[in-house]
């Protein structure tokens, strides 16, 4: 179960305040998996106590996109933390979905590759395997098929932390790389941060959504919980 | 190794200072729900008077069997429209979740009784996590809430208030989840956002 609280002393109406909330959630809480499992229980209050003395924030107020910027920014850094913290997760990995025609196929697609098992497991066994990346662009449930094109797919791991500014072309206009830099790919994988990138070449709409690996402990934890 | 994981985890990722939001106070306690007196009560309470009160926004899962807590605070936002909420309740250890009329009894006793001691009405919200399919101790939550409640020496607006408040939501979490940040608005206004959340499993939201 995912629970968040965000506090902040300015003074915002109520709709203001719903509509930062709610758009701050797409863009953190709701891009975010650990095991694919929704709870019962998930839930995200944000109160505004109005102790800062300032003009009332309203949807029409100048400052409103620039507040919402920033709790975005939070929520998105407090997300991330629960993932980080995924049970018996080693690896911290962000799913970026680019040029897709919408939003919507991009978070369809990124949330896909982040709830699939195999994936999961190839993370954990540190394997480039760009198959299963793939596999499951291939049955994300999308509206249609509008935003893919095997012809301009291109799908990489691209590397944070230590391996800041590697890059490994896994499929390169729908075409897999059958020379990958085994060393280099082990490199990469063998950090705690990773990302994947995929690049549909249809639109202009992205996503980024994390997830983390699958490892022997998440059963472990997992297996007798409820005792 | 794994327990060098989990401190490198937190050495990492909690901070160990912080600015805090004027108008708001927090307070937790142990009320002997979770197992070797680990903190698994909360309360956030918003403190600035100023007419209308505070305002209240919030997302809620979309899975169909909403657990009591969210189903008795749902109504309760929708009721007030967002205006008027001075106070969040949060439990851990028991989820109150897939227990039917008598959760949701249970989630309408823990608001009253916090409200009897905030003398107030219709200003609560609730968040439980933990155990699905098993009843709240309203025993030990009641216990915990009287004596958390009536010492206001329990609630403060800083730093080790707040980190408390974070260890109080955990369940399977290794780390307590707390950032804090101030920012200067064009035009020179100064204000705080804090922000507390657990979770590390059953994690796929898609919260409306």
């Amino acid at each position: 179960t995912l629970l968040g609280f965000i506090g902040t002393d300015l003074p915002i109406s109520a709709s203001a305040l719903q509509n930062i909330l709610s758009s701050a959630v797409n863009r953190s809480f709701n891009c975010i998996s650990v095991d694919g499992d929704m709870s019962t229980n998930d839930t995200i209050y944000m109160l505004a106590s109005g102790a800062v003395d300032t003009d009332l924030i309203t949807e029409s107020s100048e400052l409103f996109p620039v507040v919402k910027a920033q709790v975005t920014e939070m929520a998105q850094k407090l997300a991330q933390l629960v993932v980080r913290d995924g049970e018996g997760s080693t690896k911290f990995v962000t799913v970026h979905v680019k040029r897709a025609l919408n939003f919507a196929d991009a978070k369809v697609i990124a949330q896909t590759i982040s709830n699939s098992s195999l994936v999961k497991c190839a993370l954990y066994g540190q394997d480039a395997n760009w198959g299963r990346i793939l596999c499951a662009i291939g049955y994300a449930q999308l509206g249609d098929c509008a935003s893919l094109d095997e012809s301009t797919l291109n799908v990489s791991f691209v590397g944070v932390g230590d391996s800041e500014g590697a890059e490994l072309n896994l499929i390169v206009d729908g075409v897999p790389n059958v020379n990958i830099d085994e060393a280099k790919a082990a490199a990469m994988l063998a950090d705690t941060d990773l990302k994947i990138v995929v690049d549909l070449g249809t639109g202009t709409k992205e996503c980024n959504f994390w997830t983390c690996d699958l490892s022997h402990e998440y059963i472990s934890i997992n297996a007798d919980y409820r005792s | 190794q794994r327990a060098a994981s989990v401190a490198s985890k937190y050495d990492r990722y909690v901070p160990s200072n912080g600015v805090f939001p004027l108008g708001f106070k927090v307070g937790s306690i142990a009320t002997g729900v979770k197992k070797n007196g680990q903190l698994d009560l909360g309360v956030i309470l918003s403190t600035h008077e100023r007419e209308g009160g505070p305002t209240a926004a919030a997302v809620f899962t979309t899975n169909k069997f909403k657990a009591a807590p969210v189903v008795t605070s749902k109504a309760r936002l929708a009721k007030c429209e967002g205006h008027g909420i001075s106070a969040i309740v949060i439990n851990s250890g028991c989820a109150n979740a897939v227990t039917g009329e008598v959760g949701l009894q249970n989630a309408k006793k823990v608001v009253q009784l916090a409200e009897r001691q905030l003398g107030k009405k219709d200003t609560t919200l609730l968040m439980s996590t933990g155990v699905i399919g098993q009843h709240l101790s309203m025993d030990k939550i009641e216990r915990g809430l009287d004596a958390l409640l009536s010492d206001s020496s329990a609630f403060g607006n800083d730093f080790n208030s707040w980190l408390s408040l974070s260890k109080a939501m955990m369940t399977t979490d290794t780390f307590p989840k707390l950032i804090s940040s101030q920012y200067t608005l064009p035009g020179g206004t100064t204000y705080t956002l804090t922000g507390v959340s657990k979770g590390a499993g059953m994690i796929c939201p898609n919260m409306a």
